[in-house]
């Protein structure tokens, strides 16, 4: 299991 | 961070502080959709839970924060300070056929799951991939929240835009609003074509999303720049 996109953006 | 990005969160910025203000100043939101506040709200809740668990940058908190309070005081506004001028006869928008559809989008289209994944967990069988359980973090449940956030705040203007061509006018300062609130969201598909080429970021779901947010400003760009700018009020 891909680890889970982080989000850096707003 | 790239100068696209910047402008881009700065004039979201200007564009919450400009209803923000325009709202308590004159103490009206007459021509307002409290439907519209509501669902960017819910946008705001939903794409910022990480404020719990992670810790980006102090900018990125900074903002978060704000964006969140900025848009719980305008819904509080509308709907409890100054509901007497909430033109409740005019923001009719269904907002239940935007939430639904885009609620269950979020659960078919994501980054965690595929179709298949997601009927497996449905039934419950592939147990690590159980969305929140003894056998699960909650990395999934975020996931799609943050996906149900980015779909949403591509149409979560449709009940403003409606609300102002059935009452066929807009205030200029609510026109500077969405010019803000559409100019962002522009700025930021810049900020992705920059991020492809120079970082090989690529994130197919917030770009498509960006891309339909955007084109729902279109037609009121073309009005803003061809009315407001000469300072006329905006007859639609």
């Amino acid at each position: 299991d891909e680890e889970t996109k982080e989000h850096d953006e707003l | 961070m790239n100068i696209f990005r910047l402008t881009g969160d700065l004039s979201h910025l200007a564009a919450i502080i400009i209803l923000l203000l325009k709202i308590w100043k004159t103490r009206s939101c007459a021509g307002i959709s409290g439907k519209s506040q509501i669902l960017f709200a819910l946008v705001f809740t939903t794409r910022y839970l990480d404020l719990l668990t992670s810790y980006i940058s102090l900018y990125n908190t900074f903002m978060k924060v704000v964006y969140i309070g900025c848009a719980y005081a305008t819904v509080y506004l509308i709907y409890m300070k100054f509901k007497a001028t909430y033109d409740g006869n005019h923001d009719t928008f269904r907002a239940e056929f935007l939430v639904v559809p885009v609620g269950g989008l979020s659960f078919l289209v994501n980054h965690d799951f595929t179709p298949l994944e997601f009927l497996l967990v449905i039934m419950y069988v592939s147990y690590d991939m159980a969305l929140c359980g003894p056998g699960s973090n909650c990395s999934h449940c975020f996931q799609i929240l943050w996906t149900f956030s980015i779909y949403l705040e591509s149409v979560a203007i449709l009940p403003q835009l409606f609300m102002i061509s059935k009452t066929g006018e807009a205030e200029t300062i609510t026109t500077h609003y969405l010019f803000f609130l559409g100019l962002y969201r522009a700025l930021y598909l810049i900020n992705w074509i920059w991020r492809f080429y120079f970082e090989g970021f690529f994130d197919l779901i917030a770009i498509v999303a960006g891309v339909v947010q955007t084109i729902l400003y279109c037609d009121f760009f073309y009005l803003y720049v061809t009315k407001v700018v000469y300072s006329e009020r905006l007859p639609l």
